[in-house]
């Protein structure tokens, strides 16, 4: 029992350093390409590291998109040519 | 416009919440909307129950998935009256709906609009002064890692996937920025918020906009 609980603990924890692993290299990509823009967004370890993005997607963002009408703004319209 | 405006200022913003592993964020932005459109209206800012929307909404799926436009329908058409918060708390799992006696108290909205603002986002902005927080669906892939700062890239418009309420925007810094509530609770982002660029469409943060009547 003690081998097979060792066994558990282990494949979990290469299983948290794999995620780690992405997680900083997913990270790393994100903060890499616009470094000088101003007040850029910072990406980093939060609340969500431990999971894959396919998991994290599958259990958070579950909106279901809909077609929206384009808002109708006032229009400017030419005043036609008169005398 | 002015250069700075956020409904929080004005005290019609509750706390922002957690949906823990629940993917309700449809009902939660709607929520929101609903909870600050009763304040704005003179009523005590009170946090409303979020389950009774993922449990009764029957055009949606609950913890598993909705859309925000068919829990607006379904609030609007059947003048559903949201209880409490505490009477009808969240548990983030999918329940059977209770049922409240007519004579209960609750609060039902009169309506919402729904429009695609892109390439209007100063429009939205002027929307957002005059009818309160909006509801938005952005694409909140890269989201999974923010941690601060003004989003302006890493997402894209027509991939949305996470709704969330808007409830301000800042102009004054280069570049402007919506402020935007989340239900991943306040240790995410800004204190639960984030900050996404305005203008160009960030995230397609202005495809799909409601806003709530009362």
């Amino acid at each position: 029992d003690a081998s097979k609980y060792y066994r558990m603990n282990e494949s979990s924890e290469i299983l948290s350093s794999l995620l780690l692993l992405e997680s900083l290299n997913r990270h790393r990509y994100l903060n890499s390409l616009f470094p000088r823009e101003n007040s850029t967004a910072v990406y980093g370890i939060n609340q969500f590291s431990y999971l894959f993005p396919e998991e994290f997607k599958a259990i958070y963002l579950r909106s279901r998109a809909s077609r929206f009408p384009r808002y109708p703004a006032d229009v400017q319209k030419a005043i036609p040519n008169v005398s | 416009l002015p250069l700075r405006f956020d409904w929080r200022d004005k005290h019609v913003v509750t706390q922002v919440r957690n949906q823990q592993a629940c993917g309700g964020c449809w009902a939660f932005s709607v929520v929101a909307a609903a909870e600050s459109a009763r304040a704005r209206a003179g009523q005590p800012l009170e946090a409303l129950s979020v389950q009774q929307v993922i449990d009764c909404s029957y055009d949606n799926y609950g913890c598993s998935g909705g859309s925000t436009l068919s829990a607006l329908n379904w609030l609007s058409k059947m003048q559903v009256k949201l209880v409490s918060d505490l009477e009808y708390p969240f548990t983030a799992q999918n329940g059977l709906c209770r049922y409240f006696p007519a004579s209960h108290s609750g609060f039902s909205i009169k309506g919402y609009s729904a429009y695609n603002f892109s390439d209007q986002e100063d429009e939205m902005a002027k929307v957002l002064l005059t009818s309160g927080p909006l509801i938005v669906i952005v694409d909140a892939v890269s989201w999974q890692d923010y941690l601060g700062g003004i989003i302006q890239h890493h997402c894209s418009s027509g991939e949305a996937n996470h709704a969330v309420l808007v409830t301000g925007f800042d102009r004054t810094g280069s570049p402007p920025y919506w402020i935007v509530r989340n239900s991943w609770g306040s240790s995410w982002g800004v204190d639960g918020y984030a900050h996404v660029k305005m203008g160009g469409n960030i995230c397609g943060i202005a495809d799909s906009v409601s806003a709530v009547f009362v």
